[in-house]
């Protein structure tokens, strides 16, 4: 980091001029858009960041993926919820609690998972490097966020390129690559031949042998071909209806509306 | 005085011992883990080790490391190990032995399964509190997800997503599944 630093000012950071910046590469997906500022640009790598904005459009599931930076998130416009997957942390929501009998754990099929966190606008989200992140639209409008990403932290010790290490969809399909703004023929060829380069990728487990996997997770081969979504078109913002999610201030909502209810509409109006 | 502090410090830990191990499972091995916390020497150097022990065609659970590369010693035995880089891509699937070395960039993912004869490696890895996370068994980040989000990713239902979350209850170290059994035969 230290080689890096000094690397960087002695060369990247001989800036004449500062320019304002628009983003210049864009991935659609089936229901939102991600936006990358150009890294390549002599102020990011001074800087040693680079930024990127995403737009998830309503259901819009941004899947689950982590980065190899630390990322700090503002959230522009809408709400919805987010989680961040922290290993060795307990699964304490469930969807429903548990129920006993008398010496006995009575068998149920709820479901557990790690916290779920509700955002709007205006919050600021820290995601640190290598943990798991996944973020869903639930609302009406459309949730627009710009994000940091310090190539440049400590948290990081491969080189200054910003990684994202897909757990689901096909990253390399489904994605018109367009470019806007600041555009130069030799970058775009650059770029296409960097796409073509990792065009048989997909989602991290889409690397593993079909037969380890399936018997590391102790599934059918069936199922771990879906989990590698070989065939997935779909972007990393995918459309998912109806997604029911458990969330503490909505039950406590649903209990106020069921106790005003019980009283007869008594419940104080503000 | 620097006697009482420096010239003390606890240079030496033993992780080779079975006895020593922080994960075991008798059907699939044992891993013992140096850092800062037990060596706190490290914590200048920036550095801990993992020293893995698997018995014959055990699993390590593939994983990435979060704030470390992983440089991989093999000690005895031979086995297979695959590395998986951004965009899915492969990046090392092949055979391993004895005296060969591996380096798994930070990030990568890794999943190792041990041959015939086992498999035992040192990895040391360049943070003091290295930290890995899983993506099968009990502490995976599949696990820690809604079934709904599960479903939706991966276009599944809702059994699958409960098999792909609950089917494998161990820890790190997996045992070697019934078609590795089968296989065998």
């Amino acid at each position: 980091q230290q080689q890096h630093r000094a690397l960087r000012s002695k060369t990247e950071c001989q800036i004449e001029r500062l320019n304002a910046q628009e983003p210049t590469r864009r991935f659609e997906s089936e229901a939102g858009v991600i936006e990358f500022w150009d890294a390549t640009h002599e102020q990011f790598e001074c800087a040693g960041v680079q930024a990127v904005r995403h737009q998830i459009r309503r259901n819009g599931l941004l899947l689950p993926y982590y980065t190899n930076t630390p990322m700090l998130m503002y959230i522009i416009q809408g709400r919805g919820i987010h989680s961040t997957v922290i290993p060795g942390c307990a699964e304490t929501y469930e969807t429903e609690s548990g129920e006993y009998r008398t010496g006995e754990r009575r068998r149920s099929f709820n479901d557990r998972h790690q916290k779920l966190r509700r955002f709007r606008a205006g919050d600021v989200l820290a995601l640190p490097a290598g943990v798991t992140f996944w973020m869903y639209n639930d609302a009406e409008e459309p949730i627009v966020t710009v994000s940091l990403l310090d190539t440049s932290n400590h948290a990081n010790q491969l080189d200054l390129t910003f990684r994202s290490f897909f757990l689901a969809g096909n990253p390399q399909r489904g994605l018109q690559q367009q470019f806007v703004g600041r555009q130069q023929e030799t970058t775009m060829q650059e770029r296409r031949s960097e796409q073509e380069k990792t065009s048989k990728g997909g989602n991290i487990f889409n690397g593993f042998d079909t037969e380890i996997l399936s018997e590391a997770f102790n599934v059918d081969v069936e199922t771990i071909r879906k989990l590698q979504g070989q065939n997935e078109e779909r972007g990393v913002i995918v459309r998912a209806e109806e997604l029911r999610l458990t969330l503490p201030e909505e039950s406590e909502q649903e209990e106020r509306r069921e106790q005003q209810q019980r009283e007869g509409g008594r419940w104080p109006l503000n | 005085g620097l006697e009482e502090t420096i010239c003390t410090l606890k240079l030496r830990e033993n992780i080779g011992h079975p006895s020593r191990s922080d994960v075991y499972n008798p059907r699939g091995g044992r891993v013992s883990t140096v850092n800062s916390l037990s060596l706190p020497i490290l914590n200048f150097l920036q550095l801990s080790a993992e020293r893995g022990t698997l018995y014959r065609n055990a699993i390590v659970a593939p994983h990435w490391n979060m704030n470390a590369h992983s440089i991989i010693y093999i000690i005895r035995g031979s086995g297979r190990i695959q590395v998986v880089g951004n965009a899915g891509r492969s990046v090392f699937d092949d055979e391993v032995r004895e005296n060969q070395l591996l380096i798994v960039p930070q990030n990568f993912a890794i999943v190792k399964r041990a041959g015939n004869e086992g498999l035992e490696y040192i990895a040391f890895k360049t943070n003091d509190n290295a930290m890995v996370n899983p993506l099968a068994g009990r502490l995976s980040a599949l696990r820690a997800m809604p079934e709904e989000v599960l479903m939706n990713s991966y276009q599944i239902s809702r059994q699958e997503a409960r098999s792909l979350k609950y089917n494998r209850e161990e820890l790190t170290v997996f045992g070697p599944g019934s078609k590795s059994s089968r296989r065998e035969e």
